[in-house]
């Protein structure tokens, strides 16, 4: 029976075609990830994808791995790119260039912002479903906390908090108005 | 991690080693290099939360089971992409109008819309015996809404395959802070513990959640030394469903307001 299971399993997808896009925004760029439900046989090596393309100052909602970690190339392009560790401190913050390679370990928040025309990486993820969760945006965790437990923990007025909770209508690009100042990191 | 780890010739009772206190409780955490816990590939803590305490929320790195030991309250988790299915939307407009500050909402009906007080994801009761499972990444909060402190003790699974961290139980904290910082890690310089928010730079944050530098800011908790439970002053009005036996709040006023009627 291995003829008609293992030797002829999909190993092969295509994440290059932006017409098979998870997330799309014409004016922004698109996302496309690969996991275990569009390529079964990454259930036995408990790997994952995301192909990512953006424009200039587009911005990738602050957002972590819930059950991952996450290896970053960059294909094309340049970004900046703010990473905080679970200290609550940046442990990277600055500019990364076609070729270069960065570790997001499991629970580190990451925002990414394109300062080149065009910035597109792959990044690989060490679970077949990788999840990840939001600090920003209509699907993220801020949008789920009840308004009481915002201002308490954020000792803010009830007005602040809807704010934060509900301004951001996009739940993964955004537009970003420009690059921040690189500071040194904080670590 | 740790050759032989499991060579273990005596056991041992074992207390908290470390405590660290907030403003409205305390979190007691046993040493999970300890031998046996070590060999068992798990980290333990015990959460003492006092009334009208709330446990702000955090994630973890590790699937997490957690059992109410004593006391009452309320448990919220946010699950990426789960929908706010918990909402209050006793008012009506008839001729529409703003839902929310400056941005439109879901809720739009024929020729009315619904303006929402809140909406959240699904908040629950727990009382004493109640048993919760809780996977790595997703944020949790808790509540004492009773008179007696809340004391939660919970086991982090850190050699289970959803740590893709070292073997030490990681909080992230999404609000609020540790100043003692880690003091379980070994080999790390123990500074303060802050949220999330504070290691982003203002102008992302600001630029992320459409919000001004100054709110912001005021996200990064930067002169907040509560803890990570904190006091909450008046009531704690998130919604959420009536008790089996009680009546919801919004029935009991409309029936103060037109009395009992028959059918």
């Amino acid at each position: 029976g291995l003829e008609e299971t293992i030797c002829s399993a999909r190993s092969t997808d295509n994440l290059d075609d932006p017409s098979r896009a998870d997330v799309y925004k014409p004016q922004l760029g698109y996302i496309s990830t690969l996991n275990s439900y569009d390529l079964p046989i990454l259930r036995f090596i408990r790997l994952s994808a995301l192909r990512g393309s953006i424009r200039q100052n587009a911005m990738v909602l602050p957002q972590w791995n819930a059950n991952a970690n996450a290896i970053l190339y960059v294909t094309d392009g340049e970004a900046q790119i703010q990473i905080v560790n679970d200290n609550g401190n940046r442990v990277f913050d600055g500019q990364v260039t076609q070729g270069q390679l960065i570790a997001i370990p499991q629970g580190f928040s990451v925002v990414k912002r394109a300062t080149s025309n065009r910035f597109q990486w792959v990044e690989f993820k060490t679970n077949a479903n990788a999840q990840i969760n939001t600090l920003a945006g209509r699907t993220s965790v801020l949008r789920g906390l009840p308004l009481e437990v915002i201002t308490n923990g954020f000792q803010i007025s009830p007005k602040e908090a809807r704010r934060v909770k509900f301004n951001t209508l996009e739940t993964t690009l955004t537009h970003s108005s420009g690059p921040a100042s690189y500071e040194r990191p904080r670590v | 991690q740790f050759p032989n780890e499991c060579q273990l010739d005596q056991l041992n009772a074992l207390e908290p080693s470390h405590v660290l206190k907030s403003e409205a409780g305390r979190i007691e955490v046993w040493d999970h290099h300890a031998p046996q816990l070590r060999c068992s590939g798990v980290s333990f803590a015990r959460y003492i939360i006092e009334s009208k305490g709330l446990y702000l929320p955090s994630f973890f790195n590790t699937a997490k089971l957690s059992f109410v030991a004593k006391g009452r309250g309320l448990m919220g988790k946010v699950i990426p992409g789960c929908a706010e299915t918990f909402q209050d939307s006793s008012e009506f407009q008839p001729r529409g109008g703003e839902q929310f500050e400056g941005q439109g909402e879901e809720g739009q009906g024929q020729g009315e819309r619904q303006r929402f007080r809140d909406m959240h994801q699904k908040v629950e009761h727990i009382r004493s015996g109640d048993t919760i499972a809780t996977t790595p990444g997703v944020a949790q909060w808790f509540y004492n809404d009773g008179q007696q402190p809340l004391v939660i003790v919970s086991v982090f699974d850190l050699a289970s395959h959803q740590n893709q961290l070292d073997r030490n139980p990681r909080p992230f904290y999404l609000a609020g802070n540790n100043p003692q910082g880690q003091v379980w890690l070994q080999g790390r310089e123990q500074q303060p513990q802050k949220n999330i928010f504070n290691g982003f730079g203002p102008e992302v944050i600001a630029q992320a959640l459409k919000i001004d530098l100054k709110t912001a800011q005021q996200l990064q908790n930067q002169e907040d030394n509560r803890g990570n439970i904190v006091r909450v002053e008046g009531p704690f009005g998130v919604i959420r469903p009536p008790l089996r036996g009680q009546r919801p709040q919004e029935e009991e006023k409309e029936e103060g307001r037109h009395g009992r009627h028959g059918n």
